[in-house]
């Protein structure tokens, strides 16, 4: 057994949990922010056979997708800038980000 | 050292916390939600020595039990059905499932 | 690659936040409670190349604080003690609560 943490984006987690409960794969859903962006994000911890890791990885990977987002940069770390422009940027942020542990033992009580 | 992830019901997370707070076993609780149910429970974090594994899986066994929810199914996934007739389902919760992960390193700053 | 699990208290959560950034550091942050005394803190999960885990626990290790709080002891434990008597107990809150766990795979999509 692994156990899978997933980290993607709001848009997708509805569609994602959806095909999940269609295909029988458990699932524990967090609400959780991006570090960088410091927007909201979903992040999925599944429990899943190892010989079934392939079939959720596929599964995230089709219905989680890279998107734009527009970040206003105020000028924190460079004092060469004056501190009056803020500017945008765009930032990609990818599907999903995903690790898989290892999982010593499962229990369910 | 283990972390165990324990998913349980928030039911049963008060008197759970108060059972770890006598017994000196420290944890971190997240506010999760069931992908299946879609509705509020509540995750522990318990990074434990590996000889107190068993004593912590112990009292979560006696303290969280496994109770009947009742969820309205609308027929989603099967197009044979009128859409017009939603139907309760009784769906059987466990007390709690757990993954015992292995922890290479334990820092406490 | 490792995955940190670093409990932290909600005062040096922005700091912490900042300097990952800075740093190049990704990280997801979780909105937790301590078991302990029920009040929030913050969980920072944070995928790192193995050779850079000891930057991220100096970084953890210097923003982190450790800070005393004080909690209202009810004597819930103990029946000689009157009940009408809650007295306020000084509690050490440890800077941060780091996990290293080991990662199988890291997978971006
Ligand atoms: N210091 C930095 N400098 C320049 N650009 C930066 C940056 N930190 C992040 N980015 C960019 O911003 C996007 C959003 O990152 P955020 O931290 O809000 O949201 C992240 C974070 O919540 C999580 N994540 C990604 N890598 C992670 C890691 N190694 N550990 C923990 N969480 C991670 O997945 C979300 C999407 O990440 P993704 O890499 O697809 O997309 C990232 C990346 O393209
Ligand atoms: N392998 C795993 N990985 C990550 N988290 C896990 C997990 N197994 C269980 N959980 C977590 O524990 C909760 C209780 O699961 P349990 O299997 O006892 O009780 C389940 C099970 O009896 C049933 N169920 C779940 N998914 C199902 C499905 N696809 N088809 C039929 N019944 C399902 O509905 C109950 C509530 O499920 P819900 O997802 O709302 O809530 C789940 C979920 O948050
Ligand atoms: N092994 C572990 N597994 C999972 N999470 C862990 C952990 N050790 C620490 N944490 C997390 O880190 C926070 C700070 O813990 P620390 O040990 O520095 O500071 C602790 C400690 O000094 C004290 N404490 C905790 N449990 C105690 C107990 N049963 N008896 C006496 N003092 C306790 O109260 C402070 C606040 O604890 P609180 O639980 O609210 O909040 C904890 C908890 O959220």
């Amino acid at each position: 057994m692994k156990l899978l943490i997933a980290v993607i984006q709001n848009e997708d987690s509805k569609k994602l949990q959806e095909v999940f409960n269609k295909e029988g794969i458990r699932a524990t859903k967090l609400a959780t922010t991006g570090g960088f962006l410091r927007s909201g994000n979903t992040t999925f911890m599944i429990g899943i056979d190892d010989d079934k890791v392939e079939d959720v990885l596929n599964l995230i990977a089709k219905y989680c997708k890279t998107r734009t987002q527009t970040m206003i940069s105020s000028p924190t770390y460079d004092f060469n800038l004056d501190a009056g422009f803020d500017y945008p940027i765009d930032v990609e942020v990818g599907g999903a980000t995903v690790f898989i542990l290892p999982v010593d033992a499962f229990k369910k009580f």
